[in-house]
């Protein structure tokens, strides 16, 4: 059974696409077949993942939905492309419910031979990062520990409340995952104990360093397990997929 | 004269809302009467300068601009509080040519009164972004020299055109800045002189560097010019300050 998680946040910078492509090839390297879908105008992690932008986004062209999913360098994990045009398609794209209908059933259609698929969200609390919660069943949301983070996960959580109510049993909480987390600084150790302290169990024990191998991989279109397998990035984002499967079977 | 500049660039987490804050009390200290307008849904300019959001956006409620401007704790500087309701409202937000004249004219109508004027964006390319750099007279675009950077810019660029091609003479380049720059990273200096190469002139020679008091500032509703005034981040703050002046004079 395929297993679809949303990684969101309207937090802007916050480590979305570096978690989706990361942990998108920790659990390729486990042996799950992965899809990444690039539902961000941006394409950072078509780009991150050494691949081009589509010309029309797969999503919205007529057609079915696996021609467009193409293999990438590492075995096992495949990728639906970004598109840059889709920034038109954001705007015009209203939160319609039958927009979400069609596109959860074309994403369900095409990765039916998947066992993750990870979809990597825009900064932005609008009609992509809508359609990608309601084709979801987990939603994870990266954030950094500094002051802004908490004000946008209120407004973040509210928006993942409504999309539950629409249809219970659907969605759930993934996890939070902290990132570009620097022990020396005071801030970051503050900002970790409210978050442990408000939501417990939801947070993931896995927190990801600051590590410039994590920054510089995406420049070489490879994922950090691949660019720096012995750096403290890496070895996080191997944990957090361990971490990631090790709930879903508890 | 009244000079209206927008701060704005589709990445997230890149520094927009906090180059908008420093530099706006940069400008308050040098004595030029300056108005904050937060169009970011996130609310983030608003609550890092102490204050707390409206119940409705201040530009989509009927009525007169200038009720809704307050007074801050810093002596010359002024909000326009943002509203987290008008996350709705992006979404309805189509970029009509009618919607952008109604903010131009209530924007100019309420800030007749002051010198500089700086507009907090959201990390995207909808209908907000595009309204505040049709009402803007200079766009400012914070950057991080990291891989995913030049991506985005290229992107960005292209709206600012269509936004000058529809009116001529209105919009220009206010300049690029680089922030949270570390000098002890290779990929840092290796996208410092990329950038430098490609826009020459219209980067700003002040970076500003990663300082943990920068990212401290807001959480105790100040500027990093109040909270640490001898700190590296708040010189470079005044730095830019003087250099976008300049400019101005040039
Ligand atoms: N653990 C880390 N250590 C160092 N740098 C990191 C780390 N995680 C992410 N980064 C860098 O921080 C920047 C922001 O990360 P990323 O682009 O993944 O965030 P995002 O939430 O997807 O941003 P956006 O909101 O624009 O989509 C990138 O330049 C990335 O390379
Ligand atoms: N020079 C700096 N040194 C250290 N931290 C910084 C610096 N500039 C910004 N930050 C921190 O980096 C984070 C991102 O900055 P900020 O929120 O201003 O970016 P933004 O572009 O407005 O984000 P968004 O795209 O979500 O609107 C914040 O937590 C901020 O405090
Ligand atoms: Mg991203
Ligand atoms: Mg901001």
């Amino acid at each position: 059974v395929v297993r679809t998680l949303c990684v969101a946040n309207q937090k802007g910078g916050v480590g979305k696409t570096t978690t989706c492509i990361n942990l998108a090839a920790g659990f390729a390297k486990a042996g799950y077949r992965t899809l990444v879908v690039d539902l961000d105008p941006q394409c950072n992690a078509t780009s991150g993942m050494g691949e081009s932008p589509a010309s029309d986004h797969p999503f919205v062209r007529e057609g079915r939905l696996p021609e467009a999913i193409r293999a990438t360098r590492v075995p096992g994990l495949s990728l639906v492309p970004g598109c840059r045009e889709w920034n038109a398609i954001e705007m015009l794209m209203r939160w319609s419910a039958e927009d979400m209908r069609v596109l959860r059933r074309r994403l369900e259609e095409a990765s039916s031979v998947f066992d993750e698929v990870l979809i990597d969200c825009p900064p932005s609390l609008g009609g992509l990062t809508r359609a990608a919660l309601s084709a979801a069943d987990e939603v994870l949301m990266p954030i950094q520990c500094e002051y802004f983070a908490m004000e946008g996960l209120t407004q973040m959580i509210h928006v993942i409340r409504e999309v539950m109510r629409v249809e219970p049993g659907r969605l759930e909480f993934g996890g939070i995952l902290m990132t570009m987390y620097d022990e020396r600084l005071e801030l970051t150790r503050e900002v970790e104990r409210e978050v442990r302290e408000f939501f417990g169990e939801i947070a993931f024990e896995t927190v990801v360093p600051r590590d410039v191998a994590v920054a510089e991989a995406p420049s070489h279109g490879m994922s950090v397990l691949d660019y720096g397998p012995r750096t403290r990035g890496a070895r996080a984002y191997v944990e957090l997929c361990m971490e990631v499967l090790n709930r879903d079977e508890g």
